[in-house]
């Protein structure tokens, strides 16, 4: 564990519950995108099931469940509780030209042919690119309220925090994961012209599109 | 590779 990937972790846990709680408090989920939130749900199910196989540490297993069970409680709220308030007209992004390419890659491209690997794999690829429907109903609505944009910066940090964690953990321990590294890096640069958009607008208010 | 190691990063 460095600093890097400690406080990658907690951005990452701060995203989803400042999420979780906007939708809770609310009562609404106006201007999110459910579909991101299912991919989320699909990309820790993926990636977690070693859960059930291997423990590694009381923090691995305790941020697993809790990602886990928060993702699934955002998707309970969007598409069950508060459904009423699921813009679904502009959460219109097709995921399954997402799903299916990252599934196919998944099953070419992996360290080992596993069962388990392979779903791993095709977690790290989806995750990449989950968040995909989220901003494209942000530049189809045109507008984010501010919390929103504050989920998105935490969650786009947690996963450039990462890339330094694995410079860290190659220059240090000669550990580097080249799929996890390249999805990582793909999946921060999606969220460059965010980070552009929420660092140079941030606290006035606006209305931007990506 | 890869797989050896255990998968400690969430």
């Amino acid at each position: 564990m460095n600093i890097f990937r400690l406080i990658g972790d907690l951005s990452h846990l701060a995203a989803i519950i400042i999420l979780l709680l906007k939708i809770w408090k609310s009562r609404s989920c106006a201007g999110i995108s459910g579909k991101s939130q299912i991919l989320f749900a699909i990309v820790f199910t993926t990636r977690y099931l070693d859960l059930l196989t291997s423990f590694i540490s009381l923090y691995n297993t305790c941020m697993k469940v809790i990602y886990i069970g928060c993702a699934y409680a955002t998707v309970y709220l969007i598409y069950m509780k508060f459904r009423a308030t699921y813009d679904g007209n502009h959460d219109s992004f097709r995921v399954e030209f997402l799903v299916v390419p990252v599934g196919g890659l998944a099953v070419l491209i992996n360290h080992d042919f596993s069962f388990l690997e392979i779903l791993w794999t095709f977690s790290i690829y989806l995750e990449s690119v989950a968040i995909l429907p989220q901003l494209f109903m942000i530049s189809k609505t045109g507008e984010a309220e501010t919390i929103t944009t504050h989920y998105l910066f935490c969650l786009g940090l947690y996963r450039a925090l990462y890339l330094f964690n694995w410079i860290w953990r190659f220059y240090f321990e000669g550990f580097f994961d080249m799929i996890a590294i390249v999805a990582g890096v793909v999946q921060t640069v999606l969220y460059c012209d965010f980070f552009y958009l929420y660092v140079t607008k941030d606290g006035k208010g606006y209305r931007f599109s990506i | 590779d890869g797989d050896a190691k255990q998968k400690d990063e969430l």
